[in-house]
């Protein structure tokens, strides 16, 4: 997280970091799911010999942790077992510049015991996508890296939605790898190149959240998805209200 | 003197018959038929001397010591005395005979010859039982006598044995058996005297599961003495294993429920008495149980009889929300018969109040006792709550509260057995960020 402050405990408890090919983060969905990037299961730009690796292998070596805001206690919580793991079908591992369908669903084998420290976002109403206006301020929280250091600390930062158009703009020229990257409808970007607030690698798969004006409730709107460097430019989430049916259809009843 | 054999008919006639007979002769026959028998004499052919009163030649009669008569002359002689058709009857089995011949038989000088007499005997069947017929030996029938051909039995009113003189009846009492559901009993002659030095024994039994009840009727007499009880003569009663009790004097016994399918009464007398005696009348109904009595409140008998008897039977069933048990086993219905030795089969059974044992975990939830009794019977009622503001509670049909219900099991106000559930709560967190600083 560029430019935020330390999460108190307990304001952003539905945060999971999650060790799967490196450090990530996801939010917590009802007791027993994690919401995530599907680029943090299957990471991009992987060599040939690690692509082969299953679901249920990744399952099997996954970490995930909960309820607190300090790392190295977060650790001593104990790790959640996976049972299974959902990566989008859209999601491409292989094509670099396209981040259509990052989002994942991890199962933990035994729900959690919700509290003060350990808690679910909501989803958005498939209804009201008034949280994408730009403008709206969102919360992006997670344990990545600041000024090149990885966090020890839980932190947040306030990341209000940016302008489409503007974004589309602002990667005009830009390339991920010699090629134009592709921001689709199933993405919205937030921050700003001036702000200097944002967030960055190990935070991929942790929520961007919202406060519903109404429900007083928070809200994940977005996935950290990705961006082009940290803190000079605008950031780019998973537009989570496009994937409801999926998250519905794996999640269930739940 | 010619004595004939037991034979049952025989004959009889004068000596050289048919030839004359000789002077100077005197024969005599003396007939005998077996006992039970009388001798009937009849004459075929009797031809001797007419005299005057027979003196000359006669045949003498007698029988049972007894003359029957003088017998002379012709058919159609104008003395003498012929017998003609005449039928000579014994009262006893023995019939004696005599011809007498006087020394010739002249008339006018000139000497006739008579043929004699030709006689038949039969026995014929004395009824010893017709008054006048002397017995030889032995009394007439106490009682009854039955004649048959050759000779005659006795017999004896009802209550009575025949002898071993075969003539004389004396009470007989000792063995006397009832078994009709119902009927009478009496003292030997009653109303009359009884006799003296009895020791009857009348025994009533009837079907396993009936009950005997003994009304004494009027007159009822029996020896007594005004300071000990019952010295003289007693009737003693007894139902099965138990004595009833010892009775006499002249006023009758109330009723007697024996509870007994068994009665045995002994009536003994002395040697002298003028008593009438005693009459019982003796009916039977079926043997009463206990009248069933609930164990508690939560017990019920089905369509109570105000008496039960042999064979009845009772249902007992438990008010809702309550299990009939017996000993430790639940039982799913209940009947008890009436035995016929006056008890139930199966005692009473119990209602227990229906335990729905402690209400399901509500996982991230509990549940509070709502009901003033905070157990786990019938009619408690519990409300199920989640870990708040963490959890909320998501119901089936819209109901939180679960009462213990008669089945056994805790039950919502729709009557749903699932009990809710405590979902996560989203997106409040105790400790939302707070800006200060703008």
């Amino acid at each position: 997280i560029i430019g935020g402050k330390d999460a108190p405990p307990g304001s952003f408890p539905w945060q999971a970091m999650t060790i799967i090919s490196g450090r990530a983060g996801g939010a917590l969905l009802g007791d027993r799911w994690i919401l995530t990037a599907a680029h943090t299961v299957f990471p991009k730009g992987q060599s040939e010999s690690e692509e082969t690796q299953t679901l249920e292998q990744v399952a099997e070596k996954a970490e995930i942790f909960l309820g607190h805001t300090v790392v190295t206690e977060l650790f001593k919580l104990g790790n959640r077992p996976v049972r299974r793991l959902f990566v989008h079908p859209d999601y491409n591992p292989n094509d670099e510049h396209n981040f259509d369908g990052d989002i994942a669903l991890i199962e933990l084998r035994d729900p959690v015991t919700l509290g003060p420290d350990v808690l679910p976002v909501c989803l958005p109403d498939p209804g009201n996508s008034s949280f994408y206006v730009p403008g709206w301020m969102g919360y992006a929280s997670g344990f990545g890296v600041e000024k090149n250091i990885l966090a020890n600390k839980l932190k947040y930062a306030p990341i209000p939605v940016a302008s489409q158009v503007m974004c589309q703009d602002w990667l005009q020229g830009k390339k991920i790898n010699r090629r134009d990257p592709v921001f689709t409808a199933n993405m919205f970007c937030a921050g700003s190149p001036n702000e200097g607030k944002d967030t960055c690698q190990g935070d991929s798969g942790g929520a961007l959240t919202v406060r519903d004006p109404v429900t007083q409730r928070w809200v994940a709107t977005g996935i950290v998805s990705w961006g082009i460097g940290c803190g000079k430019g605008y950031g780019f989430y998973t537009k989570v209200i496009n994937y409801l049916d999926w998250v519905k259809g794996i999640v269930g009843k739940d | 003197s010619m004595p004939t054999s037991k034979k049952l008919y025989g004959e009889v006639k004068s000596p050289n018959y048919p030839k004359p007979y000789p002077d100077n002769n005197i024969t005599t026959w003396d007939i005998s038929v077996p006992k039970g028998f009388r001798v009937k004499l009849n004459f075929w052919q009797f031809d001797l001397e007419p005299s005057e009163a027979c003196q000359y030649d006669y045949v003498k009669i007698t029988a049972d010591k007894q003359d029957l008569g003088r017998y002379c002359g012709q058919a159609d002689s104008i003395t003498g005395n012929h017998p003609r058709g005449k039928e000579f009857l014994s009262t006893g089995n023995h019939m004696q005979l005599l011809f007498h011949s006087d020394f010739s038989n002249e008339e006018n000088g000139v000497v006739v010859f008579y043929k004699g007499f030709l006689a038949y005997y039969q026995a014929i069947d004395l009824d010893e039982c017709v008054k006048g017929n002397d017995i030889e030996d032995g009394p007439r029938c106490q009682h009854f006598c039955h004649n048959y051909v050759g000779g005659y039995f006795c017999s004896c009113q009802p209550g009575y044995r025949l002898q071993s003189d075969l003539h004389t009846c004396r009470v007989d009492c000792s063995n006397e058996l009832f078994t009709e559901p119902s009927g009478y009993l009496s003292s030997p002659g009653y109303p009359q005297s009884y006799p003296a030095e009895l020791q009857c024994n009348y025994s009533i039994r009837v079907e396993k599961g009936m009950t005997i009840t003994l009304k004494f009727l009027e007159p009822f007499e029996i020896d007594d003495h005004p300071q000990v009880r019952c010295p003289y003569d007693q009737l003693k009663i007894q139902a099965g294993q138990k004595t009833i009790g010892e009775f006499c004097g002249t006023v009758p016994p109330r009723n007697i429920e024996t509870n007994s399918s068994s009665v045995d009464i002994l009536f003994l007398t002395d040697e002298s008495g003028l008593s009438r005696g005693w009459k019982i009348w003796y009916s039977t109904e079926r043997i009463r149980c206990p009248q069933p009595v609930p164990n508690d409140d939560s017990t019920i008998i089905k369509a109570p009889q105000p008496i039960y008897r042999y064979q009845d039977y009772f249902i007992v069933t438990c008010k809702t929300g309550y299990n009939l048990m017996e000993a430790d086993e639940k039982l799913a219905s209940f009947t008890s018969v009436c035995q016929d030795d006056g008890t139930w089969h199966r005692p009473m059974p119990r209602c227990e109040i229906v335990n729905c044992d402690t209400p399901r975990i509500l996982k991230n939830g509990d549940f509070d006792y709502v009901s003033q009794k905070k157990n786990n019977n019938y009619q408690s009622v519990v409300r199920y709550r989640c870990n708040e503001p963490y959890y909320h509670l998501v119901t089936n049909t819209g109901s939180d509260t679960y009462t213990c219900s008669p089945q056994g099991s805790w039950k919502d106000q729709n009557g749903e057995e699932e009990i809710p559930a405590c979902l996560p709560v989203c997106g409040l967190p105790d400790s939302p960020i707070l800006e200060i600083q703008r």
